[in-house]
Protein backbone atom coordinates (compact mmCIF):
# COMPACT_ATOMS: atom_id res chain seq x y z
CA UNK A 1 0.00 0.00 0.00
CA UNK A 2 1.42 2.78 -0.97
CA UNK A 3 4.54 2.02 -1.83
CA UNK A 4 6.76 2.65 -5.28
CA UNK A 5 8.26 -0.03 -7.13
CA UNK A 6 10.89 1.72 -9.85
CA UNK A 7 14.08 0.59 -11.82
CA UNK A 8 16.95 3.22 -10.96
CA UNK A 9 19.48 3.60 -13.60
CA UNK A 10 23.06 5.25 -13.56
CA UNK A 11 22.41 8.97 -14.12
CA UNK A 12 23.18 10.14 -18.12
CA UNK A 13 24.32 13.45 -18.71
CA UNK A 14 21.36 14.02 -21.68
CA UNK A 15 18.87 12.39 -18.93
CA UNK A 16 16.15 14.11 -17.73
CA UNK A 17 17.58 14.76 -14.62
CA UNK A 18 20.49 16.09 -15.56
CA UNK A 19 18.08 18.69 -17.75
CA UNK A 20 16.17 18.95 -14.43
CA UNK A 21 19.27 19.57 -12.34
CA UNK A 22 20.50 22.13 -14.72
CA UNK A 23 17.32 24.30 -14.21
CA UNK A 24 17.87 24.13 -10.53
CA UNK B 1 -9.46 15.56 13.37
CA UNK B 2 -8.63 12.37 13.55
CA UNK B 3 -8.94 12.47 16.50
CA UNK B 4 -5.95 10.55 17.98
CA UNK B 5 -2.15 11.10 17.82
CA UNK B 6 -0.08 13.92 17.29
CA UNK B 7 -0.49 15.72 13.96
CA UNK B 8 1.94 15.83 11.08
CA UNK B 9 4.63 17.95 11.03
CA UNK B 10 4.53 20.92 9.71
CA UNK B 11 0.38 21.15 10.54
CA UNK B 12 0.04 24.82 11.29
CA UNK B 13 -1.73 25.27 14.90
CA UNK B 14 -5.09 24.16 15.78
CA UNK B 15 -7.84 23.36 13.02
CA UNK B 16 -8.47 19.90 11.47
CA UNK B 17 -5.88 18.03 9.73
CA UNK B 18 -7.38 18.03 6.20
CA UNK B 19 -4.44 18.99 4.03
CA UNK B 20 -0.57 17.52 3.94
CA UNK B 21 1.81 19.16 1.92
CA UNK B 22 3.72 16.95 -0.89
CA UNK B 23 7.19 17.07 1.22
CA UNK B 24 5.05 15.88 4.29
CA UNK B 25 3.99 12.79 2.31
CA UNK B 26 7.61 12.39 0.81
CA UNK B 27 9.05 12.85 4.50
CA UNK B 28 6.46 10.60 6.33
CA UNK B 29 6.74 8.14 3.18
CA UNK B 30 10.51 8.47 3.03
CA UNK B 31 9.86 7.00 -0.37
CA UNK B 32 9.81 8.77 -3.79
CA UNK B 33 5.85 8.88 -4.78
CA UNK B 34 4.54 6.59 -7.69
CA UNK B 35 4.07 6.99 -11.04
CA UNK B 36 0.45 7.12 -10.53
CA UNK B 37 0.53 9.48 -8.09
CA UNK B 38 2.64 11.85 -10.06
CA UNK B 39 -0.08 12.25 -12.91
CA UNK B 40 -2.74 12.66 -10.01
CA UNK B 41 -0.73 15.75 -8.38
CA UNK B 42 -0.12 17.15 -11.71
CA UNK B 43 -3.62 16.79 -12.76
CA UNK B 44 -5.06 17.81 -10.21
CA UNK B 45 -2.59 20.73 -9.01
CA UNK B 46 -3.82 22.04 -12.89
CA UNK B 47 -6.98 22.04 -11.80
CA UNK B 48 -6.97 24.36 -9.29
CA UNK B 49 -4.70 26.24 -10.71
CA UNK B 50 -6.55 26.97 -14.08
CA UNK B 51 -9.81 27.67 -11.67
CA UNK B 52 -8.14 30.02 -9.73
CA UNK B 53 -6.79 31.95 -13.07
CA UNK B 54 -10.58 32.25 -13.78
CA UNK B 55 -12.09 32.85 -10.52
CA UNK B 56 -9.39 35.18 -9.04
CA UNK B 57 -7.54 37.79 -9.01
CA UNK B 58 -4.28 35.65 -6.97
CA UNK B 59 -0.53 36.62 -8.62
CA UNK B 60 1.14 33.39 -9.88
CA UNK B 61 3.30 32.26 -8.21
CA UNK B 62 6.25 29.49 -8.99
CA UNK B 63 6.49 26.04 -7.55
CA UNK B 64 9.52 26.41 -5.47
CA UNK B 65 9.22 23.72 -3.04
CA UNK B 66 6.89 20.54 -2.38
CA UNK B 67 5.82 22.00 0.86
CA UNK B 68 3.66 24.47 -1.39
CA UNK B 69 2.09 21.33 -2.94
CA UNK B 70 -1.48 20.66 -0.40
CA UNK B 71 -3.09 17.33 -0.84
CA UNK B 72 -6.50 17.61 0.43
CA UNK B 73 -8.83 14.92 1.96
CA UNK B 74 -11.02 15.25 -0.34
CA UNK B 75 -8.40 14.95 -3.23
CA UNK B 76 -8.37 18.11 -4.65
CA UNK B 77 -4.68 19.61 -4.86
CA UNK B 78 -3.69 23.78 -4.39
CA UNK B 79 -0.60 25.97 -4.74
CA UNK B 80 -0.11 27.36 -1.23
CA UNK B 81 1.99 30.33 -0.69
CA UNK B 82 6.01 29.55 0.36
CA UNK B 83 6.37 29.44 4.16
CA UNK B 84 8.14 32.54 3.88
CA UNK B 85 7.38 34.83 0.62
CA UNK B 86 9.72 37.61 1.60
CA UNK B 87 12.02 36.47 -1.20
CA UNK B 88 9.05 36.70 -4.14
CA UNK B 89 7.72 39.82 -2.60
CA UNK B 90 11.45 42.07 -3.56
CA UNK B 91 11.59 44.08 -6.14
CA UNK B 92 14.71 42.28 -7.15
CA UNK B 93 12.65 39.22 -7.87
CA UNK B 94 12.21 40.21 -11.60
CA UNK B 95 11.54 37.49 -13.63
CA UNK B 96 11.12 35.21 -10.87
CA UNK B 97 8.40 36.65 -8.93
CA UNK B 98 5.07 35.61 -8.70
CA UNK B 99 3.71 39.00 -10.11
CA UNK B 100 5.74 38.72 -13.45
CA UNK B 101 5.01 34.62 -13.54
CA UNK B 102 3.36 33.15 -16.64
CA UNK B 103 1.71 29.92 -16.62
CA UNK B 104 4.32 28.51 -18.15
CA UNK B 105 6.66 29.43 -15.82
CA UNK B 106 4.47 27.93 -13.12
CA UNK B 107 3.91 24.85 -15.11
CA UNK B 108 7.82 24.84 -15.77
CA UNK B 109 8.28 24.86 -11.94
CA UNK B 110 6.06 22.21 -10.76
CA UNK B 111 7.40 20.30 -13.77
CA UNK B 112 10.34 20.19 -11.95
CA UNK B 113 9.44 19.76 -8.39
CA UNK B 114 7.31 16.77 -9.35
CA UNK B 115 10.57 15.34 -10.87
CA UNK B 116 12.04 15.99 -7.55
CA UNK B 117 9.28 13.67 -5.80
CA UNK B 118 9.48 11.25 -8.56
CA UNK B 119 13.70 11.43 -7.36
CA UNK B 120 12.75 11.95 -3.68
CA UNK B 121 16.07 10.14 -2.40
CA UNK B 122 17.80 8.84 -5.00
CA UNK B 123 21.36 9.99 -4.90
CA UNK B 124 23.15 11.66 -7.54
CA UNK B 125 24.52 9.33 -9.55
CA UNK B 126 21.36 7.62 -9.79
CA UNK B 127 18.60 8.18 -12.12
CA UNK B 128 14.85 6.37 -11.61
CA UNK B 129 13.43 4.88 -14.77
CA UNK B 130 10.45 7.04 -15.31
CA UNK B 131 7.81 5.60 -18.28
CA UNK B 132 7.95 7.25 -21.67
CA UNK B 133 4.57 9.19 -21.22
CA UNK B 134 5.63 10.68 -17.93
CA UNK B 135 8.87 10.94 -18.78
CA UNK B 136 8.27 13.42 -21.41
CA UNK B 137 5.47 15.20 -19.64
CA UNK B 138 7.60 16.19 -17.14
CA UNK B 139 10.33 16.73 -19.96
CA UNK B 140 7.61 19.33 -21.30
CA UNK B 141 6.64 20.99 -18.81
CA UNK B 142 10.17 21.54 -17.34
CA UNK B 143 11.16 22.73 -20.43
CA UNK B 144 8.07 25.16 -21.73
CA UNK B 145 9.52 28.28 -21.03
CA UNK B 146 12.58 27.55 -23.59
CA UNK B 147 11.13 25.02 -25.83
CA UNK B 148 7.70 28.29 -26.29
CA UNK B 149 6.66 26.21 -29.36
CA UNK B 150 8.91 27.12 -32.09
CA UNK B 151 11.79 24.92 -30.63
CA UNK B 152 9.59 21.65 -30.71
CA UNK B 153 12.03 20.49 -33.90
CA UNK B 154 14.84 20.39 -31.04
CA UNK B 155 13.35 17.47 -29.24
CA UNK B 156 12.50 15.69 -32.26
CA UNK B 157 15.85 15.69 -33.44
CA UNK B 158 17.37 14.69 -30.07
CA UNK B 159 15.17 11.65 -30.07
CA UNK B 160 15.53 10.11 -33.17
CA UNK B 161 13.36 7.23 -31.47
CA UNK B 162 10.36 4.85 -32.98
CA UNK B 163 7.39 6.59 -35.06
CA UNK B 164 4.82 6.01 -32.17
CA UNK B 165 7.65 7.82 -29.83
CA UNK B 166 7.58 10.77 -32.26
CA UNK B 167 3.81 10.68 -32.25
CA UNK B 168 3.56 11.17 -28.94
CA UNK B 169 6.10 13.61 -28.86
CA UNK B 170 3.97 15.50 -31.48
CA UNK B 171 1.50 15.21 -29.49
CA UNK B 172 2.95 16.97 -26.27
CA UNK B 173 5.05 18.98 -28.03
CA UNK B 174 3.04 22.50 -27.12
CA UNK B 175 2.07 22.09 -23.26
CA UNK B 176 1.26 26.24 -22.78
CA UNK B 177 -1.29 25.85 -19.88
CA UNK B 178 -2.79 24.29 -17.20
CA UNK B 179 -5.14 22.45 -19.96
CA UNK B 180 -2.41 20.94 -22.00
CA UNK B 181 -1.23 19.57 -18.98
CA UNK B 182 -4.70 18.03 -17.59
CA UNK B 183 -5.61 16.74 -21.32
CA UNK B 184 -2.46 14.94 -21.42
CA UNK B 185 -2.93 13.57 -18.14
CA UNK B 186 -6.73 12.39 -18.89
CA UNK B 187 -5.05 11.15 -22.25
CA UNK B 188 -2.93 8.95 -20.39
CA UNK B 189 -5.90 7.14 -18.90
CA UNK B 190 -7.78 4.46 -21.01
CA UNK B 191 -10.96 6.11 -20.41
CA UNK B 192 -10.44 10.11 -20.58
CA UNK B 193 -13.54 11.05 -19.36
CA UNK B 194 -13.01 9.10 -16.55
CA UNK B 195 -9.49 11.65 -15.32
CA UNK B 196 -11.30 13.87 -13.26
CA UNK B 197 -13.24 11.47 -11.04
CA UNK B 198 -9.87 9.16 -10.84
CA UNK B 199 -7.14 11.29 -10.51
CA UNK B 200 -8.91 12.90 -7.57
CA UNK B 201 -9.81 9.41 -6.07
CA UNK B 202 -5.78 8.84 -6.27
CA UNK B 203 -5.59 12.22 -4.44
CA UNK B 204 -7.52 11.14 -2.06
CA UNK B 205 -5.92 7.70 -1.79
CA UNK B 206 -2.57 9.47 -1.28
CA UNK B 207 -3.99 11.47 1.34
CA UNK B 208 -5.88 9.02 3.66
CA UNK B 209 -3.02 6.22 2.95
CA UNK B 210 -0.53 9.18 4.45
CA UNK B 211 -2.90 9.69 7.30
CA UNK B 212 -3.10 6.20 8.34
CA UNK B 213 0.69 5.64 8.45
CA UNK B 214 0.70 8.61 10.40
CA UNK B 215 -1.37 6.99 12.82
CA UNK B 216 0.34 3.93 12.58
CA UNK B 217 3.52 5.60 13.75
CA UNK B 218 2.35 7.30 16.45
CA UNK B 219 0.73 4.20 18.00
CA UNK B 220 4.23 2.31 17.45
CA UNK B 221 6.60 5.50 19.09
Amino acid sequence: KGKSLYKIKPRHDSGIKAKISMKT
Amino acid sequence: ADGEGPRVPGEAAGGSQDELSLEEILLLYNQPINEEQAWAVCYQCCGSLRSAVTSSSQPRRRVRSAAQIRVWRDGAVTLAAPASDTEERTPAAGKSGYSHCTETEVIESLGIIIYKALDYGLKENEERELSPPLEQLIDHMANTVEADGSNDEGYEAADEGLEDEEDEKKKISAIRSYRDVMKLCAAHLSTESEAPNHYQAVCRALFAETMELHTFLTKIK
